[in-house]
This record gives C-alpha cells, sequence and structure tokens, in this order.
C-alpha cells in the first residue's frame, strides 16, 4: 500500500528545440527527462519503508548500482500498453524501432523491447509493477555494504509484501516468477547505462549533472 | 562521496 501511495506521477518529457538534427533532439530530450526522473527516483527511495532506516553510505550504494534498473521498470511497465513496438519513456515521448536506430540507441530498443514482452506476458499488476521496482533498488548488490543485517531487513521486508500480495490473490507461483525476471532488468539495465557511457565518451550530447554523477558510479 | 556530491545532498535533504 506504501508503495502504491508514493508512486510518483509520471513525468512529461521537455522536447528540447534546440536543434533541428531530429536524432540529437531525442537524445537531448531523452537525457532531460532522465535526470528529472533521477531526482524523483531518490525522493522516492526515500519514502520505501525500510530505506531510511539504512545508512547513508548504502542508501548511496543502492542508488547508484540500482537507479538505472528502478527506472526501466517504470519504462518497461509504460511500455506494455503502446500500440506497435514503441518504448514509452513518458506520455508524450514514445521511440520506435526506427527512432532509436537513429540516435545511436538500438541496442537498448532491443534489450528494453525484451523487458517490456516479458512483462506484458506476464500480465504485470501495478502492485507487482511498484514492488519490483523497490525489490531491484533493494537488490541491487552494491558492492560494498555498510550494515548488511538492515540491508537484509529492507529486502525481506519488500520480499514479505511481494509474497503477502500474492498469497492473497491465490498466486503462488508469482513471487517466484517476479524474482526469476530480475536477471533479464540487470542486463537490460546494464546495456541502458552502457548506451548512455557511450553518449556521453562520444560527447554526443551534454549531460545533466546528476545523471552524470550516477553514470560515473556505474563506469 | 566528495565524487557524488548531487546524491549525497539529495539523500540528506528532509523531503
Amino acid at each position: 500500500s506504501q508503495l502504491l501511495l508514493t508512486e510518483p506521477a509520471p513525468l512529461a518529457a521537455n522536447q528540447d528545440d534546440s536543434t533541428n538534427d531530429g536524432s540529437l533532439r531525442t537524445l537531448l530530450t531523452l537525457c532531460d527527462l532522465l535526470n528529472r526522473e533521477l531526482l524523483v527516483l531518490i525522493g522516492w527511495a526515500k519514502q520505501i519503508p525500510g530505506f531510511s532506516g539504512l545508512s547513508l553510505v548504502d542508501q548511496m550504494s543502492l542508488l547508484q548500482s540500482g537507479w538505472m534498473e528502478a527506472l526501466l521498470v517504470g519504462v518497461a511497465w509504460r511500455s506494455q500498453g503502446a500500440a506497435g513496438e514503441e518504448l514509452v519513456f513518458a506520455g508524450n515521448l514514445r521511440l520506435d524501432e526506427a527512432q532509436c536506430r537513429a540516435a545511436g540507441l538500438a541496442d537498448l530498443y532491443e534489450a528494453l523491447r525484451h523487458l517490456t514482452a516479458k512483462y506484458k506476458a506476464m500480465n504485470l499488476s501495478p502492485e507487482e509493477a511498484v514492488t519490483l521496482k523497490a525489490v531491484a533498488l533493494a537488490n541491487s548488490d552494491a558492492d560494498q555494504v555498510d550494515c548488511p543485517d538492515s540491508l537484509q531487513r529492507f529486502q525481506d521486508g519488500l520480499h514479505e509484501a511481494l509474497q503477502e500480495y500474492e498469497a492473497s490473490r491465490r498466486e503462488q507461483h508469482r513471487t517466484g516468477r517476479l524474482l526469476m525476471s530480475l536477471p533479464l532488468l540487470r542486463q537490460t539495465a546494464d546495456r541502458a547505462v552502457q548506451a548512455f557511457l557511450r553518449l556521453h565518451r562520444r560527447r554526443c550530447v551534454p549531460l545533466h549533472k546528476l545523471l552524470l554523477e550516477m553514470l560515473d558510479a556505474k563506469a | 562521496k566528495e565524487k557524488h556530491k548531487i546524491l549525497h545532498q539529495l539523500l540528506q535533504n528532509s523531503t
């Protein structure tokens, strides 16, 4: 219930109009959206039950390793119902394969469509989507953990919530199936991070400071 | 931590 209540309203993209180059415009718009999504994500994380009981160092570590996974749950969730094969980054930023390819994001497109198809086939509920997002953050396997016991409690609390929810729906296999989707989510997020790091290294687009900082933690 | 100062600041903000 708490996760449903604290789920932020979807952001809208601010269409960049500083260039006539369509692909560059797409990238600039996408990176601006991503940076604002990150700001919202950090505020959201603080409201997950148990997160604020972690040390500041562990809060930082989890966000630094799990931010892209958590954000991609949202993209895959929004893209489930999309007509055709679009990726819905925002209600007003829907990219098809050709647009992604032109922007140098063909790899990301393919990975995200795979993830979206998986969730669509599972017919993910809103409760499952918000819990999966929190689980992705809690389970992000940050390499240095300050207080493993608190982290374990945080993870157990989310796992228990998911189990209780599925038990209430008499779905005994759902929890396991959802957790089994985590490797694909991790893999997709890794490919997304690589795509944005590539854009940064090639200096294709100027990245906002927070996005850069979070990518830097992944480099 | 110095390298990740925006994240650090955002987490320390009360809201």
